[in-house]
């Protein structure tokens, strides 16, 4: 189950920092 | 704060159980296991994952993996590794990134103590309570944060394009 | 602004091209495709951006988020109708406008 866990992707977001750039 | 609201949301530990404490062991990982999914699952949502634990024997207590930092756009990964001393949960394991090691004498000591910080910051009743999951939380980010910054800066180490050059 | 001299348009057309399907691409994984170091990627980027060639912003977990024209247009419409709005609220509303899969 961690294996798994590890493999999984990460959720791609804009990040606040982004929107400040943006 | 984020460590913070992150840290509180891993699963504390029930079992207080060391290595040579047979089955009850076995229940420790298990904990030791549910509590790392929990942080990386965590990490992920975040979009903010940062280590990958490969393998640890089958007693569980010796553990590999790969860590990294991204400092100024450029992401420096390091091997990582700890033993779980026979004592834990009493003495928290040393999380260790050779690859720093013999840098200098003082990131050897700080390498080494960042794993020692959540036992040093954490009162004794909840030492057993805290987990791999919470040392390389409260020790080891923190611990990149501060030191890959300086390191990278004063040439300590070098971008993995520029080492092979 | 060399490459563009030499005429060597097709790699950075290539590059451009690239990003903008990737939408969202880790820096290293970029570099690892056109055989570029990191460093010399990003200040690639750079140069497109000040080109025109390229838009977008530079996320400091290492990647490019390619954002079209399109995109920041609907972000600063929706700025300019709220006329006040919190980063928090922005920041999820663009990513509705902004679409960040490949």
């Amino acid at each position: 189950q961690f294996e798994s866990a590890q493999q999984a992707k990460s959720s791609i977001r804009l990040s606040e920092r982004n929107v400040v750039e943006l | 704060p984020t460590t913070k609201s992150t840290l509180t949301q891993i699963p504390l530990l029930t079992v207080k159980a060391g290595p040579r404490d047979g089955a009850a062991w076995t229940q420790r990982l298990k904990e030791e296991y549910k509590a790392l999914i929990a942080y990386t699952s965590m990490n992920k949502s975040r979009d903010n994952d940062w280590f990958r634990i490969s393998a640890a024997n089958p007693e569980g207590t010796r553990w590999t993996g790969k860590c990294w930092y991204v400092h100024n756009l450029l992401k420096y990964e390091f091997d990582l590794q700890f033993d779980i001393p026979v004592t834990y949960p009493a003495t928290a394991p040393e999380l260790e990134l050779p690859q720093l090691d013999g840098k200098t004498h003082k990131v050897r000591q700080v390498a080494k103590k960042s794993s020692l910080v959540p036992c040093d910051a954490v009162s004794e009743t909840k030492k057993p309570r805290f987990g791999i999951a919470h040392a390389l939380c409260l020790g080891l980010a923190p611990w990149l944060a501060a030191e890959i910054p300086i390191l990278v800066d004063s040439g300590m180490i070098k971008h993995k394009d520029d080492a092979v050059s | 602004e060399n490459e563009v001299q030499d005429g060597s348009q097709g790699l950075l057309y290539d590059f451009v091209e690239y990003i903008k399907k990737q939408k969202c691409i880790p820096l290293e994984d970029l570099a690892a495709e056109f055989k570029l170091r990191t460093q010399d990627c990003i200040n690639r980027i750079t140069s497109l951006e000040d080109m025109g060639r390229l838009s977008g912003v530079m996320d400091d977990r290492g990647k490019y988020i390619h954002i079209s024209y399109e995109e920041m247009q609907a972000v600063a419409d929706y700025i300019k109708r709220e006329g006040r709005v919190s980063i928090a609220h922005l920041a999820s509303k663009s990513n509705q406008f902004i679409d960040l899969e490949p």
